[in-house]
């Protein structure tokens, strides 16, 4: 069976830090 | 950080589907199989239950469904199926449930990733106390941890849908997504608070939990379609006396981080979610020989 999986802005992570 | 539906600037992160992951139909050895290697699982369970108490001084006097119904089938889910292995000393489960979506007490959802007691004893007792209108709670859970039976304390949710969703016509808002806590490094943790009196708690105390810092590692799944049949297990604390406990920057990640989320395949018109958490509070001994 075909699977679900998505790609979404989950909210309220963190972003990285970049230094 | 902006905690909200909108929330367009959070990192895009897979997510998978987790229902290829386990057996189908789904079993209850299956589940408990993938919530050992997991920390959650997709439980199958044909609950009893008709009222959805989410009254807990009302279940404490008086006793509910809860109480008399949802108590035994969760502590035999437990005691048969997710820690078998254990001598389990006490399960402890709520008179209540906290109830998500319209006409509950919480017509909104838990929107921000986040894992609700933190990573040590002191965390999850500071939580405790944000909520205890006894001001016992905290000290009966230290002397439950120190009797000498014990050997770890678990709280376990059970996530389930109730708005009389079938396969045909299954919970399609807001799902909830899961983070595999082996994939979550300490470091990427936040130690956060809320002023207690925001989360219904008591004045001058905080609670006590968790922010997540984005990491490509992190490893997301959700159940898509979940009914009425099926309850998503997740652990949200543990500890076991043999951990260190003097550094919480030691203890590794258990608990299970978890937000409500958008599903862009959620059709338009779909009914909000309905849906209740029942935490349980299970204390750990030896395994069994």
């Amino acid at each position: 069976s075909s699977t679900l999986d998505l790609e979404v802005n989950l909210p309220g992570l963190f972003r990285p830090e970049f230094s | 950080v902006v905690y909200g539906d909108e929330d367009k600037d959070a990192p895009i992160t897979k997510i998978r589907d987790a229902r290829p992951h386990q057996d189908s139909p789904l079993t209850e050895d299956d589940a408990a199989s993938f919530f050992h290697k997991k920390g959650f699982c997709l439980f199958p369970q044909n609950t009893k239950v008709k009222r959805w108490n989410e009254d807990y001084l009302k279940g404490m006097v008086f006793g509910s469904d809860i109480t008399k119904v949802y108590s035994p089938e969760l502590e035999s889910i437990i005691r048969n199926y997710l820690l078998p292995e254990y001598h389990v000393i006490s399960v402890d489960c709520p008179p209540a449930v906290l109830r998500r979506g319209p006409s509950s007490r919480n017509n909104f959802y838990g929107t921000g990733v986040h894992q609700d007691y933190g990573l040590s004893l002191e965390d999850y007792k500071n939580n405790l106390k944000a909520y205890d209108f006894s001001g016992q709670a905290a000290k009966e859970v230290q002397k439950k941890f120190d009797s000498d039976q014990v050997c770890g304390v678990m709280v376990i949710n059970f996530w389930r849908p109730i708005g009389g969703y079938t396969k045909a016509n299954p919970l399609r808002s807001k799902p909830l997504a899961v983070c595999d806590p082996a994939f979550v490094d300490n470091g990427d943790t936040v130690h956060t608070a809320l002023d207690a009196t925001s989360v219904g708690g008591l004045k001058g105390k905080q609670t006590d939990q968790m922010a997540l810092k984005y990491s490509p590692q992190q490893q997301w799944y959700y159940y898509p379609n979940m009914t009425d049949d099926e309850v998503l297990v997740f652990k949200q604390f543990e500890v076991w006396k043999d951990d260190s406990m003097d550094k919480r920057e030691a203890l590794p990640v258990r608990g299970v981080f978890h937000t409500a989320f958008v599903d862009p395949n959620t059709p338009e018109g779909s009914p909000p979610r309905q849906s209740t958490e029942c935490r349980v509070q299970v204390f750990i001994g030896k395994r069994k020989e």
